[in-house]
């Protein structure tokens, strides 16, 4: 996956995420593809929450899935999910929530919860950072406010760090894909540099859905197993979503 | 410019958005009524998707019945009992999806716990 959040000259803040799943489920030899991948793709829909009438939140899912990888609150903030691959990851804390201990919360329904239950940047902020989740994964939030963007890496059980957009040093963008960000990423899956080096040659004066879209369409961000880029901006509360396909030549992953 | 080798980068693109560029389409969208009953409030969303979702399913039946058909087994077997323990409405909703598509509940959790286990 990668993430993005990002803001204009006018402060104006812009969310975008591609979804990369189905690593390692299942190789198509004949069309050289992830099955799992090609499965997801035609499962892709917009969802509009709607309570009393109204819209409460939106996001993308894919059928038969409940959780929220990728919504928007109108006019109060944007949550994105990214995987963090560990060993002591949600496997473990699937195990130990099927054996009974259930204080954590599945990562994707936090989601959720905070999509219903937050309305505001910081409330989304404080639930995301201090509840107890069963998997180490990012969570990649926007705001409404300029500077409003931060990746929070989390652990199972406690917070591991907040990169937060630090404006006042000049940073226009936040960007996560599947590695801490103080560490590097590894060689063979150096998508974050191929992304930055994008986002500054567009520049923070270009930034809109156009330019943040061709970020996610250059390859390897686009890659294999990109299932949807989504773009969104939390003031209109617009959700755009495009189901991708990457053209050979396509790395992997 | 592209690089003809792994991992195959290529120089920053540009007026892909215009064009809808390397894209397959763009996906339908449904309303969620929260006000609904959770177990009917997914129908819509199911009845339109059900041949895609039911063929998702069986390919990770596929995969995991290639490891061991005893793991399907026990799908089917324990995780209807643990639906009962996910906080509502998320218990109720699956119940839901799995009657409206008429798939086993098991196999409707199992979908959605993917994402949760493969960060391992």
């Amino acid at each position: 996956c990668t993430s993005i959040v990002a803001q204009d000259d006018a402060g104006k803040l812009y969310h975008a995420r591609n979804l990369d799943f189905g690593l390692f489920m299942g190789w198509d030899v004949k069309n050289h593809t992830w099955l799992i991948t090609e499965y997801l793709r035609p499962l892709v829909v917009n969802v509009n929450f709607t309570r009393g009438g109204k819209t409460a939140y939106k996001s993308v899912n894919f059928a038969g899935y409940i959780g929220l990888l990728t919504g928007i609150k109108p006019n109060a903030f944007t949550i994105t999910l990214n995987e963090r691959f560990n060993i002591d990851g949600g496997f473990v804390g699937m195990l130990e929530w099927i054996m009974g201990q259930r204080d954590g919360h599945w990562t994707s329904f936090l989601t959720r919860t905070v999509m219903d239950k937050a309305s505001s940047y910081d409330e989304a902020m404080s639930m995301l950072t201090k509840e107890v989740i069963l998997a180490p994964v990012y969570y990649i939030v926007g705001g409404v406010k300029s500077g409003e963007g931060a990746v929070v890496t989390r652990d199972r059980t406690k917070l591991d760090n907040v990169m937060a957009m630090n404006t006042t040093a000049g940073e226009w963008y936040v960007l996560e894909t599947n590695y801490d960000n103080w560490t590097n990423p590894p060689f063979f899956d150096d998508r974050r540099a191929d992304a930055k080096k994008c986002m500054d040659y567009s520049g923070k004066k270009g930034v809109g859905f156009p330019s943040i879209f061709d970020v996610l369409s250059t390859k390897p961000v686009l890659n294999q197993l990109t299932t949807y880029t989504a773009l969104m901006q939390v003031n209109a509360g617009t959700l755009e979503t495009y189901i991708r396909e990457c053209p050979h030549p396509c790395y992997p992953w | 410019n592209a690089q003809v080798l792994p991992p195959y980068t290529e120089d920053c693109q540009h007026g892909m958005y215009a064009n809808h560029a390397r894209c397959a389409g763009m996906p339908p969208t449904f309303e969620v009524n929260l006000d609904q009953d959770p177990s009917v409030r997914w129908n819509g969303v199911v009845q339109h998707k059900k041949k895609e979702l039911v063929a998702m399913i069986g390919q990770i039946k596929l995969l995991v019945g290639a490891i061991s058909p005893k793991i399907i087994t026990a799908v089917d077997q324990y995780l209807p009992e643990l639906i009962q323990k996910l906080p509502e409405p998320y218990g109720a909703e699956i119940q839901g999806i799995a009657k409206a598509s008429g798939l086993p509940d098991g196999e409707i959790l199992l979908f959605n716990i993917f994402y949760e286990i493969f960060t391992v």
